[in-house]
């Protein structure tokens, strides 16, 4: 499903390069549930978004289901992210002035479909998360782990083949840690592939496949244990 | 040097009443390490702000230092923030467009510092999260572990005598997390009164005294170990 060979990521600051990745080799097959740990800094959060087409590699190929991202139009791009990808952001990314209901919708409104159902699925992706009396408020009227688990009902809310999870628990206590960590079993039990990036050892330890990133590039990968 | 009787929080949005707080007694002595938990939505980042006067409580009493503080003026109130209190917030409030050198630099305008003695803490502070090599970059050039550690510079620059961090480690792996409570813990020896808010069990065991909020009300406090 993933396949990237000599990733790279650059990222050109005035003068400076910070070189974010520095040649990722990476295969990540339908279904499977990976966490991605590593020092703060360590590429982890750019890797996502590069998996997720949110941006372009400096160098590298990356085949998302056999296709080459690098040579797919803006729109055929927006359409995989919409269809296909779900993104947990690590700063959440919620809009402040739209109700918890209106944020968790709008994946849907890209994709065409009508208000009735828009609502009822994004009422139950909330209710999933642990937020069905939060639905009216604002994420400024919001603690933060609310937040978070409304940018999380966004991505689920379009059944997408791929979730892209990117510290979705780092604000939330352990118990509602563990059912964000229990919907996610759920969803991986009936085939979606999940990436997650975590700093918990206890998070990561509920994937089944781990991999360690570090200075930009995969220190270690247990893809065949 | 805190002392609250009484406290409440409500929180109105339109018709409806949030209680986040609903009655919260509370002593914490100069010089104490604290630590408060408890489940995303039981009220510790509002707790928080009452303590570093960020907001003022629906109902009850809040001595700080002796001074009570419903009593103070705006201009009495700002003094107070900027010369005694150092904030870390969960969302972090970094200005985005600005370095993180004159990000962390703000609090000592604010306090009448000249310009180069200003540029010498400011760089002392960055040094000491381990972001020497960041000081000319934005937030949002930088990755979510690196604002964090940013935010905890801006808290510590002016050298508080009580410092409140909230969630201060949520988006820093194990090493660089530990590095940041180590520096805590020095702060905590020098004499600084440090109450910090945490999801995570072993941040949480680094300080002296752990209180455990639930529903807005104070469900355990070990004071007296
Ligand atoms: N500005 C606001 N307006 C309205 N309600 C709010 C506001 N801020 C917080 N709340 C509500 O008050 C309650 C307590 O929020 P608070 O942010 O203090 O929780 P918390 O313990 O910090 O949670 P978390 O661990 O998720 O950060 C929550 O139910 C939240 O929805
Ligand atoms: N937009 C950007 N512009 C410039 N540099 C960036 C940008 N985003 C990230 N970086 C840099 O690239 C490197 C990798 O960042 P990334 O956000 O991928 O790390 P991360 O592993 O997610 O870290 P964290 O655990 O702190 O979230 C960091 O050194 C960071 O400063
Ligand atoms: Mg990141
Ligand atoms: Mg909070």
């Amino acid at each position: 499903l993933i396949e990237m060979r000599g990733i790279e990521k650059v990222y050109k600051l005035g003068s400076e390069r910070v070189n974010a990745l520095r040649g990722i080799d990476l295969d990540v097959s339908e279904g499977e549930y990976v966490a991605l740990t590593g020092p703060s800094g360590s590429g982890k959060s750019t890797l996502m978004h590069l998996i997720g087409c949110l941006d372009s590699p400096t160098a590298g190929r990356y085949l998302l289901a056999g296709s080459d991202v690098s040579s797919m139009s803006d729109a055929a791009l927006a359409r995989v992210r919409n269809r296909q990808i779900g993104f947990v952001f690590q700063t959440f990314n919620l809009l402040p002035r739209a109700t918890a209901l209106h944020n968790v919708e709008i994946p849907l409104i890209y994709g065409g479909l009508g208000s009735r159902e828009r609502r009822r699925r994004a009422t139950a992706a909330l209710e999933r998360v642990g937020l069905a009396d939060r639905m009216k408020h604002q994420p400024n009227q919001m603690s933060g782990g609310q937040r978070q688990r409304v940018a999380v009902a966004r991505a689920l809310v379009t059944d997408p083949s791929i979730l892209l999870a990117d510290e979705p628990t780092g604000n939330l206590d352990t118990a509602t840690g563990n059912s964000i960590l229990e919907l996610f079993a759920q969803l991986h039990a009936s085939g979606q592939t999940i990436v997650l990036v975590t700093h918990e050892a206890d998070v990561a330890a509920h994937a089944r496949r781990h991999i360690v990133l570090r200075d930009g590039k995969i220190e270690s990968d247990d893809a065949n244990k």
